[in-house]
Formats: C-alpha cells, sequence, structure tokens
C-alpha cells in the first residue's frame, strides 16, 4: 500500500485478501474498504486511507491498566481454554514488581491437572507469593481468601487466575459470574481490571467469547497472547470495534517478560508487513 | 441458517429448469461469505466454491429440491469429499509409538491422556511419556492424569534433555509391555526453527508410527499455515481437533484437509478424559456451514 499511483481493483481486491488472512472477518473487511475508499476519494494515499480506516475501528478507551483507582487493585484473568492466562498472569505480576508494586496472584484454577502448581512454580520462578489451594478447593472462597490475604500483608494488587471456560458452558460462566460478585463484596468496587485473554490464533469465534464474557463480567479489556506466532491477530479490529474492550497488553512469547503494551499503530503496521 | 439465505437468494428459482450461472453466481455469494464466517481460508474458499460452481452450473433442478437445497447438497457433498472419512490410529505395530505435535493450549496434554484412556479401555495397554520438559508443571500435569486413569507414565524431572526422555521412555513403555506408547511434547510455533529441529530429531531416532497434530477448533485462517508448517517439516499422519465443545464452527479443519490432506483422527469434546469421539464427517459439514 506505500507504492505510487492510483489504487485499481485489484489493488483492493489484494489488501481484502490480506486483511481476511489477518482473521479481520468477512464484515469487518467490507467496512474497512469501503471506509478506505471515502478517503481515497478524498484525496489520502492509499497508506494513509488504510491506516486511517483501520485505526478507526479501534476502541478509543485509554490502554494503560486501571492501577491508580485504589489501594488494592484486583485484576480478574479470565477466557477459554489454554489461551495463555497462567502464563499472562505471571507475566503481569513480574511487571508490577518490577515496577515497584507489591503483587499477590491468586492460583485460582482449582480444577485442571496442575492447574494451581502451574501458578505456583511462576510465582517461585518471579519471586511473587501465591495464594493456593488443594485441587477441587472452592475458587469463590480461594478468592475470598485471597483478597483477605492482601489487606492482612500489605500487598497493593491482587491478580486472581482462572480456570479455562468455554463460553458456551452456562455453569462455569455462572461460576466465573460468582468469583467476581465475591470480589465486588469483599472489595467494596469492581476489579479494576476484568480482562478477557484471547489467543492470537483465534479465529471468528473470538466475538462470541468477548460478547458472552463481557455480558457476564462487564470487560474492561482484552490481553492478546501468542503475538510471536505466525498468526496477524486482526480478529483485534472487529472486537474492539463491537465491543468497545480496548486490547491493554499483547503476549509475545513463552517468557516471562515477552509482554508489551499493546500500541495501536505498531499493530496496523505490522498488518501489511 | 445457509439454508435460508440461499432460499432468499433463490427465490425466484423455483419454476425454472435449470440452474443458470447468474442464478448460481448469487448462491455461491452467500455460501462464500458463511465458508469465510465458519474461519475457512480464504484460498480454500475460492477453490472451494470454484468446485462447488462447476458441479452445479447446468444441473437440472430436481422436482423434489428447491434450488437452495440442490446448492447446499452439492456443497455438502463437495465438502464431505474433502473432510474424508474418519480414519484410526494405525496400532499395527508393537509397541505403536504416538507423537502429539502442536501449537502451545492446542490441547495435547489432555489429548495424551484421552488417547490412553481410550486405548485402555479397548485391551491396548498405553503407556505416557512426558516430554514437555519447558512448561511449568507440564510433567505434574501429565503425571496426575495418568494417576486419574490409572495407566503407567515416564515422567522426569531431572533433565532438560527432551530426545533422551523421549527415547527413555519409549524404553520404559516397552519394559512395561504397553502395546500403545503416547509421547506428549511440548508447544510450539511451526515458524521455531530451533524447536522443529528437535521434532525433526526426535522422528528420526524414534520413528513414530503415527505424528499426530492436535489443532484447535478456535483457529482462524493461520490454521492453514500451522498445518502446512508442521507437514513440510516433520511430516503428519493425523489431527486431532480439539474444543469442538466450544460453539466455534471449525472452518479450519477444512483448510487443514485440503492443505495437507492428513485424515481427522478424533476430536476433542470437552477437559475430562471420556471427552475424545471419533470423528464425525457429517456433523462436522453441519457445523461448517452454520
Ligand atoms: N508462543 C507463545 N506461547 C504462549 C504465550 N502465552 C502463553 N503461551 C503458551 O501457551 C500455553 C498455554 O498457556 P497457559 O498459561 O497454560 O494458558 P491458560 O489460559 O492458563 O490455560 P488453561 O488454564 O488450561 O485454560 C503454554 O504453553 C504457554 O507457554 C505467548 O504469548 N506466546
Ligand atoms: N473445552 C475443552 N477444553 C479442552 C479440550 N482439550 C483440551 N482442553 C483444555 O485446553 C487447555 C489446554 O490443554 P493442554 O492439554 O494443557 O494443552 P497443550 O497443548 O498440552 O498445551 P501446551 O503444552 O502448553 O502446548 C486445558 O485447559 C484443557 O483442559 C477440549 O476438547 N475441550
Ligand atoms: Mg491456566
Ligand atoms: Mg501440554
Amino acid at each position: 500500500i506505500k507504492g505510487p499511483g492510483l489504487p485499481d481493483e485489484t489493488f483492493f481486491q489484494e489488501v481484502e485478501e490480506l486483511l481476511l488472512e489477518a482473521d479481520l472477518g468477512f464484515r469487518t473487511v467490507a467496512q474497512v474498504i469501503e471506509t478506505a475508499r471515502q478517503k481515497l476519494r478524498s484525496g489520502q494515499t492509499p497508506e494513509e486511507a488504510f491506516h486511517h480506516a483501520l485505526l478507526g475501528l479501534l476502541s478509543p478507551s485509554g490502554r494503560y491498566l486501571n492501577l491508580k483507582g485504589e489501594d488494592r487493585p484486583v485484576l480478574l484473568f479470565v477466557g477459554v481454554n489454554g489461551v495463555g492466562k497462567t502464563t499472562t498472569v505471571a507475566k503481569v505480576a513480574l511487571r508490577l514488581k518490577e515496577e515497584g508494586m507489591r503483587p499477590l496472584i491468586a492460583a485460582g484454577d482449582t480444577f485442571r491437572a496442575a492447574g494451581s502448581a502451574q501458578m505456583q512454580v511462576w510465582g517461585t520462578k518471579i519471586g511473587v507469593d501465591v495464594v493456593a489451594k488443594p485441587p477441587g478447593h472452592d475458587p469463590a472462597a480461594l478468592v475470598y481468601e485471597a483478597i483477605d490475604s492482601a489487606d492482612q500483608n500489605g500487598y497493593n494488587a491482587l491478580l486472581i487466575d482462572t480456570a479455562g471456560r468455554m463460553h458456551t458452558k452456562k455453569g462455569l460462566m455462572d461460576e466465573i459470574g460468582k468469583i467476581k460478585r465475591i470480589i465486588e463484596k469483599k472489595s467494596g468496587t469492581k476489579p479494576a481490571e476484568t480482562l478477557l485473554v484471547v489467543d492470537a490464533t483465534t479465529g471468528q469465534n473470538a466475538l462470541r467469547q468477548a460478547e458472552i464474557f463481557h455480558d457476564a463480567l462487564e470487560l474492561t479489556g482484552l490481553i492478546l497472547t501468542k503475538v510471536d506466532g505466525s498468526s496477524k491477530g486482526g480478529i483485534v479490529f472487529s472486537l474492539e470495534s463491537l465491543y468497545n474492550v480496548p486490547v491493554k497488553l499483547i503476549g509475545m512469547g513463552e517468557g516471562v517478560h515477552h509482554l508489551e503494551m499493546f500500541d495501536p499503530r505498531k499493530f496496523v503496521e505490522a498488518l501489511f508487513s | 441458517a445457509l439454508s435460508s439465505k440461499l432460499d432468499v437468494a433463490f427465490k425466484k428459482l423455483s419454476r425454472r429448469g435449470v440452474l443458470r450461472p447468474a442464478d448460481v453466481k448469487n448462491g455461491l455469494r452467500e455460501i462464500r461469505i458463511a465458508l469465510l464466517e465458519a474461519d475457512v481460508h480464504y484460498k480454500v474458499v475460492k477453490d472451494f466454491i470454484r468446485r462447488v460452481e462447476e458441479k452445479a452450473v447446468g444441473e437440472d433442478v430436481l422436482k423434489s429440491l428447491t434450488p437452495a437445497q440442490q446448492i447446499i447438497k452439492i456443497v455438502r457433498d463437495e465438502m464431505l469429499d474433502v473432510l474424508g472419512a474418519p480414519a484410526p490410529v494405525n496400532s499395527d505395530t508393537s509397541p505403536t509409538v504416538i507423537l502429539l505435535v502442536g501449537l502451545q493450549g492446542a490441547g495435547k496434554t489432555t489429548a495424551a491422556a484421552k488417547l490412553a484412556k481410550k486405548f485402555k479401555k479397548e485391551g491396548l495397554k498405553p503407556f505416557l511419556v512426558a516430554a514437555d520438559l519447558q512448561r511449568p508443571a507440564a510433567v505434574d500435569q501429565l503425571e496426575q492424569l495418568a494417576r486419574d486413569i490409572d495407566v503407567g507414565i515416564y515422567a522426569t524431572k531431572e533433565t532438560k534433555n527432551v530426545l533422551n526422555t523421549v527415547q527413555k521412555g519409549i524404553e520404559a513403555g516397552r519394559k512395561n509391555f504397553a502395546k500403545i506408547i503416547i509421547v506428549d511434547t511440548a508447544g510450539r510455533l511451526q515458524i521455531d526453527r530451533s524447536l522443529m529441529e528437535e521434532l525433526v530429531l526426535i522422528k528420526k531416532k524414534v520413528s513414530p508410527r503415527e505424528t499426530l497434530l492436535v489443532a484447535d477448533a478456535m483457529a482462524g485462517q493461520d490454521a492453514v499455515n500451522v498445518a502446512a508448517g508442521f507437514h513440510d517439516q516433520i511430516g503428519i499422519d493425523g489431527v486431532i481437533f480439539t474444543k469442538v465443545d466450544s460453539d466455534a464452527r471449525g472452518g479450519a479443519l477444512l483448510s487443514l484437509r485440503m492443505v495437507t490432506g492428513t485424515p481427522i483422527k478424533f476430536v476433542g469434546v470437552g477437559e475430562k478424559s471420556d471427552d475424545l469421539e471419533a470423528f464425525q464427517p457429517e456433523r462436522m459439514v453441519s457445523r461448517i456451514l452454520g
């Protein structure tokens, strides 16, 4: 799109295919092409037209983690199975620790084999305390205890890892709703962040995930993981434009420092590279 | 649903005898949208639509079917043709070594336990090898699952040498008189050269009877690249399609098939060790079409 000259229909077809292949989805791609055409007619270059059309889909909301509002912010990490929640909790906890905070982790996956153990191993690796219970322990009760522990021991941030759950399972969505209500009742306020972790390789199903999780929990942000893979993660454009929930962080590797703030411009650039 | 969309597109055609190219084009547009929204790769969609178009143009509209139904039938038949028949796991060698590979989080470790439970039920003694030495508590995870289903396992945390662990694990399986040895590996990107070389070396040294790609049903367009990457570099004998209990349409499956030609062996339909089913092509077609 940086080339000289006026774009012809072949150009639009090529861009359409590039955007489809990036998982923007049929409807969003049509929307982008239409917006870009208008911008081209008004004199923008192809590069400007497409960049603006894409950036225009993204949420205008702030992309920093909301940590300032209270003395002990609670960050709740949710999402479907295998997307990278546990790993991301570790990454964020270490980031907060490196920025001078005293985070506490609640190993809220008491369901999956070694779910809690995995979070505990991470806690040891990064030097952050973890509240853990034996498998089968009620996750809502664990969260209740973790909030107590945070308050009694002077931690100033609480990160809650939860079990992977399909948005299609009503019982599991009820459970996470209950966990959130416990946080609200115990803290007297909503979690500072309710973050849906989304795998960059996910296709259009990410929209269903966001819809159901947002409905149940009122999400404050998204975290896009596995951006280091070959997938472009273009589902972000539909996610943000449909639900107005901003991607705050991106995971770009399995190492604990592979976490970055989401940069819309860089993300749009990467689409075309 | 697709059928009602096609009904609208073809409302005017119920009296005519033959589907004309223009009529077919309208229907194909709806089908293209349905397939793209189902996560089928756009190139696969292009190719697929072309094949359907060839079959649809000039066909008589059967007296008993509306044009929409006829086009859908052609699409279904074509998709069934692409998806192929379910294939079993080959257990003709003794022991049969099955190597599970795939992206991070696809469901390999869970699939290893599911396969072991299934073989145990069928009277084929299974044995598990925990060869993911990288992910925190991965060995613990498979050990716990092995305990849950009461299956033998080789699990060590004393080393980071993956090839060595695989070889020792297979040896332990043999000593255990196991008929099927299932090797769980660490998730990896097909674009990660050193981790893909690790798999190439394992395959070379151990010659698994089956190398199965464990792939997530929620995957989007990139599934094509992942499948091609694994197939080209190490060769895939079959696919286990996981998390089919989500409401993902699963179009990645069509892409996987058209690009690699590898048979679909199983689908994962939940988190428990019982949640493994045989691949059912008809059900998958309905799901992809929406
Ligand atoms: N390449 C890559 N892998 C990642 C990233 N984030 C997580 N992973 C890997 O993805 C796999 C799953 O990560 P987990 O943290 O266990 O995911 P989860 O959402 O907690 O999984 P469940 O609790 O089972 O639902 C692990 O192998 C991680 O190392 C990332 O940004 N890039
Ligand atoms: N709902 C559902 N969840 C599944 C299915 N298969 C696996 N899972 C879940 O998906 C998550 C990831 O599964 P794992 O078996 O840890 O995936 P993996 O491929 O071994 O992950 P890595 O070793 O990190 O690459 C876990 O929460 C599993 O319980 C399935 O068919 N349906
Ligand atoms: Mg987890
Ligand atoms: Mg695993």
